[in-house]
Parts: C-alpha cells; structure tokens; sequence
C-alpha cells in the first residue's frame, strides 16, 4: 500500500524547523 | 493595540525595526524582540556579522554545519528572498511567519509548492518530487527500489495531477493539500505561539517602549 510522495518528502528532518528552537 | 516608538541604536547590518516588521506580519513587536535573540545565536554561530549563513542554518536544524540536505538548502533558499546567500533579520522574521499557528493557510500551501517546485517553473514536476523522494531515502535508512518509487509517484500523480500533464500546478496543489491537510503539518510551528517564554530576555534588550 505505498503512500503518497508528499508524505514521504514531509518527514525529512530538512523541513522540521522546530529544531531551529531549540537550546543552544 | 499600543502606540510605539523606537529608541535610536546601533545594529548588525540586516536588522529591522520591530515595530515595522509587526505590521507586515502575523508577530507582535514583542514575539520579534524575542525572536531577535533567537537570530543573533543563530547568526553569530558560525560567521558573527548578523547574518545566517548556510553553514549557521545547517548548524541549527542539526547540529552540523556540514550536513548537506536538499530540503534544508531549499528553506534557506526561500527565506533567502534576496537570494544573496545570506538571510537578515527581516527575511527571517517574514518567512517564519508563514510557519505562525495564526498565519492562512494559503500562505503556508503556497511556501510548501515553492519549496517543492525545484526548478522555480512554476509547476511541481514528475522528475523533482522523484529527486525528491529519493533525497529522503538518502538521508533515512529506508530502502526502496525504483520500481516502488515509480508506484509511488504514479498514485501520487494519479491523485495530485488531475489534467495529467505529469506536473501539478498551484492550483492542482491547492486542492491535493485540501484534501491532505496533514502534509502541511511541517508548516506550522507551535513554537512560535510561545517565542516570548521562550526567549525572555528580549525584554532586558528591548527597544521599543510601549507608551
């Protein structure tokens, strides 16, 4: 049951900004 | 609302008044004071000169100024409006407020279909959502053959590309999003509903005074 590409590509660690937020 | 002004200072080449800032975006003048801090960490990381280089980019999204992700160089790419290889205060407030919980949702689907469309054509094509896919594999320890590729983009299209012409248009993307909210997941970030807790001490660095 392959899923849709999009779905796939949103889960790169490239488009997770919260990491941004984190402590530095 | 308050009435502000701004007290005269001496800033990074790239910083922007606050105050203006606010009336172009979902933040208030206290959320970019906050946010502020947040940029001069991340500017001063790599290169001190109030600017986010790429390198201070990579660094904050994973520890890494090395790290080479085509998802990653493409936010930068788009925060970078001015597309001089830097980002300045202004452009990083603007763009992230496209990721604030309150911002329209049009807004957020139009950033995902300029990240998503590669080439800057206008048009998500078949050729950049496989680049794609297969830039995720690389940086997962996923393994999928190009036959299953191939499957995924042809239900992805079958579904996304109603005029199947093998690339999706802004509107094409509009309706596919609709009908997949969850793929706009990424596009908000609850973290900026909290900016002021998160970083209290703009208020030590403020400038604007509420009068």
């Amino acid at each position: 049951n392959p899923m849709n590409a999009f779905e796939l590509i949103s889960t790169s660690q490239g488009l997770d900004l919260s990491a941004l937020f984190e402590e530095k | 609302m308050g009435c502000f002004h701004s007290k005269p200072s001496q800033h990074a080449a790239g910083y922007e008044d606050p105050v203006a800032l606010a009336s172009d975006t979902t933040f208030s003048v206290s959320e970019i004071e906050a946010l502020y801090e947040l940029f001069k960490k991340i500017s001063s990381s790599v290169i001190d000169d109030g600017l986010i280089h790429k390198e201070e980019f990579r660094l904050a999204l994973f520890k890494n100024s090395k790290k080479e992700n085509l998802f990653a160089d493409r936010v930068f790419d788009l925060f970078d409006v001015k597309r001089n290889g830097v980002i300045d205060f202004g452009e990083f407030v603007r763009s992230l407020s496209v990721f604030h919980p309150n911002a329209p949702l049009e807004d957020k689907i139009d950033f995902a279909f300029q990240l998503y469309d590669l080439r800057r054509t206008g048009f998500i094509e078949r050729e950049e959502v496989k680049q794609m896919l297969i830039a995720l594999l690389s940086e997962s320890d996923m393994k999928l053959s190009d036959d299953v590729i191939e499957t995924i983009l042809d239900k992805t299209f079958a579904e996304a590309d109603t005029n199947n012409d093998s690339r999706i248009d802004k509107e094409e993307w509009q309706n596919f999003v609709l009908r997949n909210p969850s793929l706009m997941k990424n596009m908000t970030l609850p973290y900026l509903k909290d900016i002021t807790t998160a970083f209290p001490s703009f208020v030590f660095n403020s400038e604007v005074e509420d009068v």
